[in-house]
């Protein structure tokens, strides 16, 4: 529990009294806010400058809570090709996913609308690719859009958690996460967070999902309010934190944006953890951008917490590191995320020792537990691949058996931890075994990598089975991954435990609010000497003083600051909101508002106090800064925007308005193209549209927005003459030709209506309309005679009756 | 019962040679080349528009022969998979 907090932060946002997860806000009560997440934004970290993208049905990038973060450089629309990841709207609002998890992370703070993100200030991006087929094509392009400009990819979504799914990322998908982080972020890797599993009623393990199961992901799950087990989680040894999220109906639940610019506090299971996981992530990229995807994942390690989190099998690892199968090590804790950040060092590089088993098949029998060993000296023998501190654990098995849901399979490490890989799956009656699986701990942790493993395979077999059918451990690859040298030691003493945080230097500004030097009385005013015979302060003149400290010199070597109310002292330099006067040897008070200056006037001001910002041009302290020109928190200056923006917010390139020759894209200005070309988000430069377009927004002929001279509209194309099956025609109010539609079942025609001149298979041409073949035969003369006076045949629904027996019989 | 798998017209390709070997290899076999896979070099997104979208077997036709081609490293028919939202 977390004491209410005194110098709490009030939001406008409606939803912000219900967001117990971040703050308390009653008075009278104690409450959550163990992830500490307001303490890190009152360290000022609120993920500026870090760039987070949502991978999923698309995020609605015009909702009040995201459009100021949204970034459209960190978006693309896989399923639609394009760079708009709006989701598709229908009735179920089915694609709300995105929109949910992406506020989170980035619902702008304080704008009177739904929530607060996590990283309020972070840049939000969204990645289309759930709202289709997806393959592992899909897979790959998403995970590998602009890595060196998106920090944070988030996903909440996997394989079926339906308790007998065992699937994972495919070649290209895996290749995709290994570019990440290989070369993402400029060589640092990308930060791939994931959702663990929803299928705790279906008594699914997430070691069965190859995602969360990955060392390259981090896998977050969730507790409840009270820190019980939430019914949809699903345990595993691959998860490394957890958040709150929804529980029973009774548990109160995580707020979040919606679809259709709405609010909502529904259901969220582990979707809502990944992106606030992610949230927490961005305020310690904030705090130090340097940190590789490796050094996340350690300081995710370093400062999660078991807290109040309820689970019967918390351990401590021989390293030292609480750790248990719900949870991982625990609750997020966002403060000491970013005090820990900031002093980060980047841990040593990162080895791999792999020992494969011989391969000598094991039978695996019913009720009993089958062990094999290996021994592993860490690879000490070969530098490049020496392990002696452990990160994930990997264990690659090749097992076949007849019913995959009676496995439970664990792992002991050296040190004598315990994690369980796998556990009994009650709906898995697949007889597919496990085909080279990895399964992946990070129980073990800082411990040391040498010793003997064990792996422990138990069979129950939860119903009949041919007793003669053996499952069988074909081989299996142990593969270590860690550091040769201790994580932080070799780095000296900059680790510290991460509890003991750091206390923020008090502002500047606060301690010089108080002395208001008075204009009136001199410095050097005549007072009544006592005897002093002892040694002056070093700061003070030759007219000595009368006791040791600064403050009782009689004059100064170099600036005295203060007078006779406030008391005055010696001082070498004068502190801010003073300007040194070196012919009056006096610390004399800036104007109103600046921090330091030059001179009294407001137009002297080097820079400026909390709450104002300095305008170069005046050399003024404002209270808001003028167009072409946006509020730089954290230096305190107007800075200018960017050249082709006529208005920015936050950053030089967030525009809000654009120069004459540019307009919007998302908060960025590009170049207005002429007409023939659009402009290449890729190339970031206009490029020729297709010859057939005018103009267009993609390079392809379905992308012309108008056709080209002698060039007419068909169905989103332009050509030259219209298909068959179309004719040439007007649009009211649109200056081109277009190409209509012949009437159905029509190939040719020479206008609207009845005016066919060829038809399709199976019809015949009467009376310019095509009709179908099969009429009926027995017409007579009498049924003609009242087709004909009522003239049936002229009117449309009746063309099909008898109309050409008639006509064929006169 | 194991679920079956659901072939798409898409198609991932390893060739070397860059962009313009990819696109004279798509044409070839009558795919269009959608571009490189993210940033994984040398893979290409090739796309089929006369083999049917999705289908639970393996379309066989002329554009099959791009499997034995030899500037073709390796190639794969897209199967869809199965994703939830959690």
């Amino acid at each position: 529990y977390a004491r209410n907090d005194l110098n709490f932060v009030y939001f406008n946002d409606p939803k912000w009294s219900n967001m117990w997860y971040i703050h308390c806000n009653d008075k009278n009560s104690r409450c959550r806010s163990e992830m500490n997440i307001l303490a890190a934004w009152q360290r000022g970290y609120t993920g500026r400058n870090v760039v987070v993208t949502i991978l999923d049905d698309g995020i609605e990038r015009n909702h009040p809570d995201l459009a100021q973060n949204y970034d459209q450089l960190a978006s693309y629309d896989v399923n639609g090709n394009d760079y708009d990841p709006t989701p598709r709207y229908d009735s179920s609002n089915e694609n709300k996913h995105g929109t949910r998890c992406a506020g989170e992370v980035a619902a702008v703070a304080n704008n009177s609308h739904c929530i607060v993100g996590v990283a309020y200030n972070a840049r939000i991006g969204g990645i289309r690719m759930l709202d289709g087929d997806v393959t592992d094509v899909v897979e790959a392009k998403s995970l590998g859009i602009r890595p060196d400009y998106i920090d944070i990819y988030s996903a909440s979504w996997g394989p079926d958690d339906d308790g007998k799914t065992v699937d994972g990322p495919g070649p290209l998908a895996k290749q995709a996460f290994e570019m990440g982080i290989k070369k993402g972020r400029k060589g640092l890797g990308s930060i791939f967070v994931w959702a663990s599993g929803n299928g705790g009623r279906q008594g699914d393990h997430c070691s069965c999902d190859g995602y969360t199961n990955s060392i390259y992901t981090i896998s977050v799950s969730s507790s409840t309010e009270n820190g019980n087990k939430p019914w949809y989680l699903e345990v595993c040894s691959s998860t490394l934190a957890t958040t709150y999220s929804s529980g029973e109906f009774y548990d109160r639940k995580i707020v979040t944006t919606d679809l259709r610019q709405r609010c909502t506090d529904g259901h969220t299971g582990t979707s809502v953890s990944a992106p606030m996981v992610a949230g927490v992530i961005a305020l310690a990229l904030e705090a130090n951008p340097l940190i590789t995807w490796r050094d996340v994942q350690h300081l995710l390690v370093k400062t999660s917490r078991p807290v109040h989190l309820k689970a019967n099998d918390w351990k401590t690892n021989a390293a030292g590191h609480r750790v248990s199968h719900l949870y991982g090590f625990g609750l997020v804790d966002a403060e000491a995320m970013v005090v820990e950040a900031k002093k980060w060092k980047n841990v040593p590089p990162q080895h791999t020792c792999t020992k494969m088993s011989d391969r000598r098949t094991r039978y695996i029998r019913a009720d009993q537990k089958l062990n094999a060993t290996i021994t592993s000296t860490g690879c000490g023998e070969k530098a490049d691949q020496h392990v002696v501190y452990l990160e994930h654990v990997v264990v690659r098995v090749l097992i076949v058996h007849p019913r995959r849901g009676d496995l439970e399979i664990s792992l002991i490490s050296p040190s004598g931890t315990r994690s369980q890989l796998l556990a009994r799956r009650l709906f898995d009656n697949s007889n597919q075994g496990f085909r080279n699986w990895e399964f992946m701990t990070v129980h073990c942790w800082g411990e040391k990598a040498e010793g003997q493993w064990t792996l422990e395979i138990s069979d129950s077999p939860s119903q009949l089975r041919n007793p003669e059918v053996l499952g069988k451990l074909k081989e299996w690859t142990l593969i270590l991954y860690g550091t040769s040298q201790h994580p932080y030691h070799s780095h000296g003493s900059q680790h510290s435990r991460s509890r003991m945080l750091e206390i923020p230097d008090p502002s500047p500004t606060q301690d010089l609010r108080s002395p208001e030097p008075s204009q009136g009385p001199p410095e050097h005013e005549e007072e009544e000497e006592e005897e002093y015979n002892g040694t002056c302060d070093s700061e003070c003149g030759d007219q000595g003083c009368d006791g040791p400290d600064a403050d009782h010199c009689l004059n100064c070597i170099h600036f005295s600051l203060g007078n006779l109310k406030t008391g005055r002292t010696c001082v070498s330099h004068c502190p801010l909101g003073y300007f040194e006067d070196t012919e009056a040897r006096r610390c004399r008070r800036c104007h109103r508002g600046c921090e330091r200056c030059v001179g009294r006037n407001s137009n002297e001001c080097l820079s400026c106090r909390r709450g104002l910002f300095f305008y170069v041009e005046d050399n003024a302290c404002v209270e808001a800064c003028p167009a072409g020109y946006f509020a730089d928190d954290g230096q305190r200056r107007c800075m200018k925007c960017h050249e082709n923006c006529l208005t920015c917010v936050r950053d030089s390139d967030r525009c809000t308005a654009c120069n004459d020759g540019f307009r919007l894209a998302g908060m960025t200005c590009v170049p207005e193209c002429g007409n023939g070309t659009f402009f290449n988000l890729e190339e970031m430069k206009c490029s020729p549209c297709h010859m057939s377009c005018s103009t267009c927004t993609g390079p392809r002929m379905e992308e012309c927005l108008q056709c080209a001279q002698d060039f007419l509209q068909q169905d989103w194309r332009c050509v030259q003459t219209c298909s068959p099956g179309y004719y040439e025609g007007e649009a009211a109010g649109y200056p081109q030709r277009i190409c209509r539609k012949c009437e159905d079942n029509c190939l040719r025609c020479q206008g609207p209506g009845a005016s066919c001149t060829q038809c399709k298979d199976g019809y015949n041409l009467v009376s310019r309309t095509c009709i179908l073949n099969a009429t009926c035969n027995n017409a007579d003369e009498v049924f003609c005679e009242m087709v004909k006076s009522n003239r049936l045949c002229e009117k449309k629904l009746f063309r099909q009756f008898c109309c050409k027996t008639c006509l064929m019989a006169g | 019962s194991p679920s079956r798998n659901v072939f798409t017209n898409h198609w991932a390709v390893r060739i070397t040679g860059g962009r313009e070997e990819a696109d004279k290899l798509a044409s070839k076999y009558g795919f269009t080349n959608l571009g490189q896979i993210g940033g994984l070099d040398d893979h290409y997104h090739f796309h089929h528009s006369r083999v049917v979208r999705r289908s639970t077997f393996v379309t066989k036709g002329t554009h099959s022969f791009i499997h034995l081609d030899p500037k073709v490293h390796w190639i794969q028919q897209q199967v869809v998979k199965s994703r939830v939202k959690r």
